[in-house]
Order: structure tokens, then C-alpha cells, then sequence
């Protein structure tokens, strides 16, 4: 059954995009099928994997605003492993277009229905903001997966990241779960980063007694060290694996990939 | 004649509170008292100068929101010539709450009004968004100063960025300009930071014989070079100068004060 991985934090340029495009790379390169859904009317992921946002006959917007439209028709398959449910600008209205909808938090849960028994993973990328698109995300996706910075600043939104979390998993989806966070732009040598994990850590520890969507949440390792092969790969449409397959980004997100499907989901 | 800038980026992450808070700092130490606006909901720039936001009788919201507030009210001395107008949580609710006044776009205009005497720059820290907070910052400012990452994907946003200059400079702001960009957590000994400066340069080159609000932008030197101390300082209240007055980052923001504080703004 697939797996359904929302990457979400509202904090803008924590590592979302980056770590969906080559997370999702690293699994379909150990062989799992993916599916690479791209939220965000920035279409980052979408450029990030040489997708032109502009050039496109359809793309999620078209699967969420309406329901009779297949999800498939926008479907790129870009590798033998690795498939794009590409955005584009559009996307930005949908928020405001859907407002009245009464279902407008599933419309997206409904569009990847008919697609999930072609994939081991689906991964969506969100945009920075608990609206409705990432609502969206949370109402269709079983797991949530976090990418942060290990900064005293990125922990003063996690607060906020969680409880809208919690809301989800009691109102429109009860199965979701947060497991984990994937630390981005890692600078692995310092006290200060070793003391945001530490906090992090501890944090989760004590959240295992309670009743939370996060009682199975852990600092997934490797972190993913600051290297700028990261941020020149999407300038030429390439995941790291194209671009420099063996630089200690493609490394990590590799490692990182192993991890994640090497794990076993707790409910 | 107080000089007042609005640091903005719809992009987050990128560096508009370390800038706003260690630029600030840096002019203070000039000699040129500064007035720090904090104007995001986050209440970074606040909790970066080692204040409560929690804690505040009033802030900048009850200015925004009371015209008969007095924002120096809320104004809090920090150093001899550095002043904070710090911001709350509840200036999240500030763009609702306002939605339907008239002159919506110009609260911090007035607010500010009565100040200017005080200060000779004014720098308002502006959320991650175009939202009515950070119009009101536009129409607030003289100029616009843009920090923003060397990284092909944060070129993305700047033209829409500039955009949302350019509209506000024709309605309700006819002597905005854009003075320049700002590169934050700059990776100087990499190619691609070298080809990204390169892209905005050129592009503001070919500006300056345009009718646009950017075109005396430049991009602002030094760049200012990643340096853990400048993520580790906000977790003890502090500025780089007091965390430490000699590292990289602090070398950095003190050249930067010096090169905007002896530029001569052109008309
Ligand atoms: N490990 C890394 N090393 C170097 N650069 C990185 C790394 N991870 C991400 N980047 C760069 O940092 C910037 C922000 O990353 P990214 O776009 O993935 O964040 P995001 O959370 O998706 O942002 P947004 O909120 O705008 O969607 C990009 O320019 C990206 O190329
Ligand atoms: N030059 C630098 N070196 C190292 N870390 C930095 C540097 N500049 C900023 N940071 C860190 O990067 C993160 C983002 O910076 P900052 O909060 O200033 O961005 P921002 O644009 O204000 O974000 P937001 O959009 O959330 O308001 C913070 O954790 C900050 O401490
Ligand atoms: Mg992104
Ligand atoms: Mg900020």
C-alpha cells in the first residue's frame, strides 16, 4: 500500500522542495515507485525536475479544482521510478476558488485516490503556510515528514507546525502522523546545531506517553549537511543524483532515502 | 531627515530579521539613532533583540489598529541609539482586522509620522508575504531594500517581488525606490553565487534606463558570508556585536551599516 508523505513547515526556504525532489529521487532509485506531487503555486519541484510550470496542458490545480478531471492526465513520468504531478502558477487562486467548497480539504485526498496502487511513495511538497493547499496535504497524506534548519529561529515555529497537525488528525484525518523531521542546510560541526537536535530530541522523547500525533517522531539521520550542489541543481531541471551523485548531499538524501524505506510505520 | 527602509522578501528564510536586526544594530553603532520596526507576527526581530513578546503592554499592532495610540507608547530604548517597535502575536489577526478600513495601507505611515524627528533610519522588518503588512511597509518606506539568498531558486521570486514594488510606487507611494539587494548567507567561494550575483547585476544594470523604482538598485556590498554566530546570537537576545563583535558576521554587517549609511539616496 502506498505510502502518503506530506513535507510540510510553514517557514519559507527550510530545505521542503529540496528534500521532496531528492528524497523522492532516492527511493526511486532504490527501486520504489514515486510519485512527486508539486502543492505550491511557486512550482519549485516542478522546475527543480526541469519541468517548464508554464508549458504545462494540465497539473494539479486542474486535479483540485475539478473533481471530474483525472489526476493521471497530469501525471509526468520522468524517470522509470520517479513520476511528477506538476504545479503552476494558477495554483495561487486555488485557495480563494475553493473557499465555499464543501469539501474543499479532500479535493486532493480524492484526486490521488485512483493513482496510489501505482506507487510505493507519494510525496508532497507544500508551500510555506498552514492554508488550504497544505491543508489539503494533511487531509491526504497518512505521515507527516518536516524539513527543517537546526536554528534557535526554525524551532519558534514548530509549536504552531504541530498543533495544526493535531487539528487535522482530529478533525478530517484521524491516521495522520507526524514521523519525524529531516534536519536541511545541517551545519554538522557546530554546538549550535548539536543543541536544536538535542532539543528536538528530547522534545519527541517526551511526547512518546502522550496522546499526540507526534509520539512516534524522531530526528531522522542522516541530517543533510549544507552543500551547494544542492542549491545548483535545480538550475539545470536535475535532482543530485544527475547533477553529482556522489557529493555529500547525494549522499545524505541517498542515506536518507534508506532510512525512510527501511522503516517500519508504528500506528 | 529620516531615511526609512522597509526590508522585504515575500520569500522566507532568507535573512529580512538577521538583517534588519544586525543592520540596525550596526548604524546604531555609527553613531545614527535607529528605530527597529518589527512588523511580522513571527515577532523575530523582537525576540532577537531579547524581548518578550509575550510580555509587551503594547506593540506595534495597537498602533496599526488605534489611530489615536501613540506608537512611541510601544517604542522600547534598547541601547542609547538603537529603539525597537516590537511586534505580538496578535498582529496576525492585523490584515482581517483591517480588511475593510480605507486607509488600511497607510496605518504605519501615520503611526511612524510623529516619530521621524527621533531617528535617522527607521527599518521595519517585514513578514514573509505581500500581504497588508508589508504594504503598509511599502507605503510607509522611501526605499526597499531586498535580502535575499544567491541561489537560482531565490531569483524566482524577486520579479514578482518587484512587481508589488512597482504597484505601490504608482498608487500609493510615488517616491518608493528599490536601493538594492541585500545578499544574505552568501557562499562566497562557490561558482554559483559568483553567477547568481552576476544575474543581478546585469539585471540592474539594464534598469537604470528604465522608468522602474529599481533602477539605482545595486546589489549592497559586502555580501554577508554564512556564519553559525548569526543563528546562534537571536537565542540570547542579542546582536551580533554583543555575541560576537569581530566574527565574520559581525565584520559583515558592520561594512554593510558604513556602505548604506554613506550612500547618497538618488531621486
Ligand atoms: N543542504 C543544502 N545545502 C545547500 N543549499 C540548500 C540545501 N537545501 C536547500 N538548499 C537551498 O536553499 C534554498 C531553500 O531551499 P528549498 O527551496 O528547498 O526550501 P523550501 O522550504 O522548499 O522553500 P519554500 O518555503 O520557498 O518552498 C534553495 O535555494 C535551495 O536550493
Ligand atoms: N549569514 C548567516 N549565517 C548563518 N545563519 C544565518 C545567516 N543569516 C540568517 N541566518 C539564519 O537563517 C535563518 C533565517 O534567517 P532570518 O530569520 O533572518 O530570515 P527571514 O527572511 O527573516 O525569515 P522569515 O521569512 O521567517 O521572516 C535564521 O535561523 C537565521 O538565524
Ligand atoms: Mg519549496
Ligand atoms: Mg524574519
Amino acid at each position: 500500500r502506498s505510502r502518503i508523505i506530506a513535507l510540510m513547515n510553514q517557514k519559507g526556504g527550510v530545505g521542503k522542495t529540496t528534500t521532496t525532489v531528492n528524497l523522492g529521487a532516492g527511493l526511486a532509485e532504490l527501486g520504489h515507485s514515486t510519485l512527486i506531487v508539486d502543492l505550491d503555486p511557486q512550482a519549485h519541484a516542478t522546475l527543480h525536475l526541469g519541468v517548464d510550470p508554464d508549458g504545462l496542458e494540465s497539473s494539479v490545480y486542474d486535479a483540485l479544482l475539478d473533481p471530474e478531471a483525472s489526476a493521471l492526465d497530469a501525471v509526468l513520468e520522468l524517470r522509470p521510478k520517479l513520476a511528477l504531478l506538476p504545479a503552476e502558477v494558477n495554483l495561487a487562486a486555488a485557495e480563494t476558488e475553493l473557499a465555499s467548497a464543501p469539501d474543499r480539504q479532500r479535493r486532493l485526498e480524492s484526486a490521488l485516490e485512483p493513482l496510489l496502487d501505482l506507487f510505493d511513495f507519494v510525496l508532497i511538497d507544500c508551500p510555506p503556510s498552514l492554508g488550504l493547499l497544505t491543508l489539503n496535504a494533511l487531509a491526504a497524506a497518512q505521515e507527516v515528514v518536516v524539513p527543517m534548519q537546526s536554528h534557535f529561529l526554525a524551532l519558534q515555529g514548530v509549536g504552531k507546525l504541530l498543533e495544526t497537525v493535531r487539528l487535522v488528525s482530529r478533525g478530517v484525518n484521524e491516521s495522520l502522523l507526524v514521523s519525524g523531521v529531516i534536519l536541511c542546510m545541517h551545519d554538522e560541526n557546530t554546538n549550535h546545531a548539536r543543541e536544536v537536535v538535542a532539543d528536538l530530541e528530547a522534545f519527541f522523547e517526551e511526547a512518546k506517553t502522550q496522546n499526540v500525533p507526534w509520539r512516534h517522531a524522531k530526528v531522522y539521520r542522516p541530517a543533510v549537511r549544507r552543500n551547494i550542489k544542492l542549491a545548483e541543481c535545480p538550475s539545470f531541471g536535475q535532482t543530485i543524483f544527475d547533477y553529482a551523485a556522489w557529493c555529500p548531499g547525494a549522499l545524505d538524501y541517498r542515506a536518507l532515502a534508506a532510512s525512510i524505506a527501511a522503516e517500519r510505520i508504528e500506528k
